[in-house]
C-alpha cells in the first residue's frame, strides 16, 4: 500500500462552550471530515500533495463555519478581504494573493498565479485578473455574507467605541 | 484562516492556507496567510506547513521557515522543531495559534498554544480523525 498524510486545519480560537452546541460541534467535525476526503480520495488514486491540499482548502472556504472563502470576516469598513497562499515542496514554486475579493476559492487564485505567472504573490485588480483568465468562478457580496460574522464585526467595533480593552488572543487569529 | 498540507505517494510535499484575515481588521492588513516562510510553506527536504494565529507575529517571526531552518540546520524532527516554534518562539511572544506540518515521511504534528484549533488528519488507512478542542 502506498504511504501519504493529509492533515487539515479549520483555525485556532478559543472555543466557547457556550455557544459551541452538539450540534454544532458535529457541524464542525463533519466540515474537517468533508475537507478530509476531499484531499485522501486524491491521494489514494496517485494523485498529487498540491491537488489534495488545494482540494481540501476548497472545500473548507466553502464551509460557513471556517473563516474563509465564504464563511470570511468582516474589515473594519464592513467588508471583506480574502488572503491565500499555497507552495509546492517539490519545486518550492509558490502562489499567493492578498486584499482579494470576489472568486469563490481565493487559493484557486492562488495557485493560478503560482501555474500561470512568473511571480509568487499578486494583489489588487491583477490578482483578480490572473483568476478571471482562469476561468475561475467568481461570487457576489452575498455568497460571502454570513449573519455570525457579521455580528462578530458589530461587537468588536461596540467594544472598541466604548474603550473596551479586547483581551481575548483568538480574536486576533486568521 | 484554514489550511491543509499532504505528503502524497512520490513523497512529494505540498502547503495551503486561505484566510478571511481578522474581525474588523484594517483595511489592507495582510497576516501570516500569504506570506510564504511565515503562515504557509512546502520544501521536499524539510516540511510542508499552515498555520493560523496572531498572524502578525507568525510574520516576525517566519514561523514555517524557522521550523525547516531547525530541521535543515539542527538536525530535528519535526516534532521537535515544531513544537519549539509553537510553544517557545510564538508562545513566548504573543503569538497564540498554532500549525499542522508534514514531513517527507509522512509524518504529521499540529502542535498550538491557544485554547483550541479545529484540525483533522487522515492516512492511506483511511483513519479519519477530527479533533475541535
Amino acid at each position: 500500500m502506498t504511504r501519504f498524510s493529509l492533515a487539515v486545519h479549520g483555525g485556532a480560537g478559543t472555543i466557547n462552550k457556550a455557544t459551541l452546541t452538539p450540534e454544532l460541534e458535529v457541524r464542525y467535525h463533519e466540515g474537517l471530515r468533508t475537507a478530509l476526503r476531499a484531499g485522501h480520495a486524491i491521494l489514494k488514486d496517485g494523485g498529487s500533495a498540491m491537488d489534495a491540499v488545494t482540494a481540501a482548502v476548497c472545500a473548507l472556504e466553502d464551509e460557513p463555519l471556517f473563516n474563509a472563502g465564504r464563511g470570511a470576516v468582516f474589515t473594519s469598513e464592513g467588508v471583506q478581504e480574502m488572503d491565500a497562499a499555497v507552495m509546492d515542496g517539490k519545486t518550492r514554486e509558490a502562489g499567493a494573493v492578498g486584499g482579494i475579493f470576489g472568486p469563490r476559492n481565493p487559493i484557486l487564485a492562488a495557485r493560478a498565479v503560482m501555474e500561470s505567472t512568473e511571480h509568487v504573490m499578486l494583489i489588487g485588480p491583477n490578482a483578480l485578473q490572473v483568476a478571471r483568465n482562469a476561468d475561475l468562478p467568481f461570487e457576489e457580496a452575498p455568497y460571502f455574507f454570513t449573519q455570525s460574522r457579521w455580528d462578530a464585526l458589530q461587537s468588536t467595533l461596540a467594544m472598541r467605541a466604548t474603550g473596551q480593552v479586547d483581551d481575548d488572543p483568538a480574536r486576533r487569529h486568521g | 484562516t484554514v489550511g491543509a498540507v499532504a505528503c502524497d505517494a512520490q513523497g512529494n510535499l505540498a502547503a495551503a492556507t486561505s484566510t478571511g484575515g481578522m474581525t474588523a481588521k484594517a483595511p489592507g492588513r495582510i497576516g501570516d496567510t500569504p506570506i510564504i516562510g511565515a503562515g504557509t510553506y512546502a520544501d521536499n527536504k524539510t516540511c510542508a506547513v499552515s498555520g493560523t494565529g496572531h498572524g502578525e507575529v507568525f510574520i516576525r517571526f517566519t514561523a514555517a521557515a524557522e521550523i525547516a531552518a531547525r530541521m535543515r540546520h539542527a538536525g530535528e524532527s519535526l516534532e521537535t522543531a515544531a513544537t519549539h516554534v509553537v510553544m517557545e518562539d510564538l508562545g513566548k511572544n504573543d503569538g497564540s495559534g498554532g500549525l499542522i506540518a508534514v514531513d517527507a515521511q509522512g509524518h504529521i504534528v499540529m502542535p498550538f498554544n491557544c485554547e483550541g484549533m479545529y484540525r483533522g488528519m487522515v492516512n492511506e488507512n483511511a483513519d479519519f480523525e477530527t479533533f475541535i478542542y
